[in-house]
């Protein structure tokens, strides 16, 4: 199991900014990322959830703290433009991420991971996953603890000595 | 801009699963994943948006399509144990993945790969992105055109007989 994974990384410096509730039509994931990368805003994390049953939807990005204050106008443009419900704001986040190969291949990897931050009672305020890294966001004052904790978990100290003996 | 990207990888064979309003505290995302570990259900994305003002939040996951069943009943047994509010379900999912490097340092690779599948009437039902991999869940029906359309739109083909060339 150990061996899909190679190493922990994390990002202190994160906001994260949604607009909610916008028509769950075609052309309007388009017409927000066009917006932010016209002002080049850099954007890291892109997460949508699905909602089959209402004809409305969410789009959560995650910012650079420097880029919140632009974004949060350009989103705030957007949100009159396509009658979106509001935009919301968390500018305490931290990203911190298992990296590795196949992760989704073995269901017991995220659940480690997300098991090792609850039982820690660390809160996971978002997750983007795909089979070369896990996300979570969680409060910057957490990361580093997510971070030492998720590498204990999966014994990645270990993994580090092997490869430096070998 | 072209350089930063591979390939297109498309997974026709996927169902789309959601748990709603779950408690937003620490251990509920591992006991909902350890959950469906424990049943051996093999999750590929999982999506978790925020909602800072709210104590509650959802946690979406496809799966492949023979799993889903299986899935729903999990999640079922959950929503009991945690007094969620519904477990939603589309099981006309397929995901249409930009593969790459480096996708998150140009917006205009998220904005153009949306745009594309917007202009062409493609409704982009889920969304997560990493910086090696953009994914975006659409109908089965429009899978192969969304794979075809966003392969022109970055000229993959240009660059793939470019190398068949060197
Ligand atoms: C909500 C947004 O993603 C919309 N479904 C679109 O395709 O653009
Ligand atoms: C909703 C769920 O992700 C919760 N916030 C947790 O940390 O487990």
């Amino acid at each position: 199991i150990f061996r899909a994974i190679s190493s922990v990384a994390i990002d202190k410096d994160q906001a994260a900014v949604a607009i909610m509730d916008v028509p769950d039509q075609p052309g309007i994931a388009g017409k927000i990322t066009q917006a932010l990368a016209k002002r080049n805003i850099g954007i890291d994390m892109i997460v949508q959830s699905f909602h089959p049953s209402i004809d409305h939807n969410s789009i959560a990005f995650t910012v650079s703290s420097d880029a919140l204050d632009e974004t949060v106008l350009v989103l705030e443009e957007l949100k009159a433009q396509l009658g979106a419900r509001s935009v919301q704001v968390d500018a305490d986040c931290a990203k911190v991420s298992l990296i590795g190969a196949g992760l989704v291949e073995q269901p017991d990897i995220p659940a480690r991971m997300f098991t090792t931050l609850g039982e820690n009672s660390i809160n996971i305020k978002m997750i983007s996953t795909s089979e070369m890294k896990l996300s979570c966001v969680v409060s910057r004052d957490n990361a580093e603890k997510a971070a030492r904790l998720i590498h204990e978990a999966f014994e990645l100290h270990l993994l580090e000595n092997k490869s430096a003996a070998t």
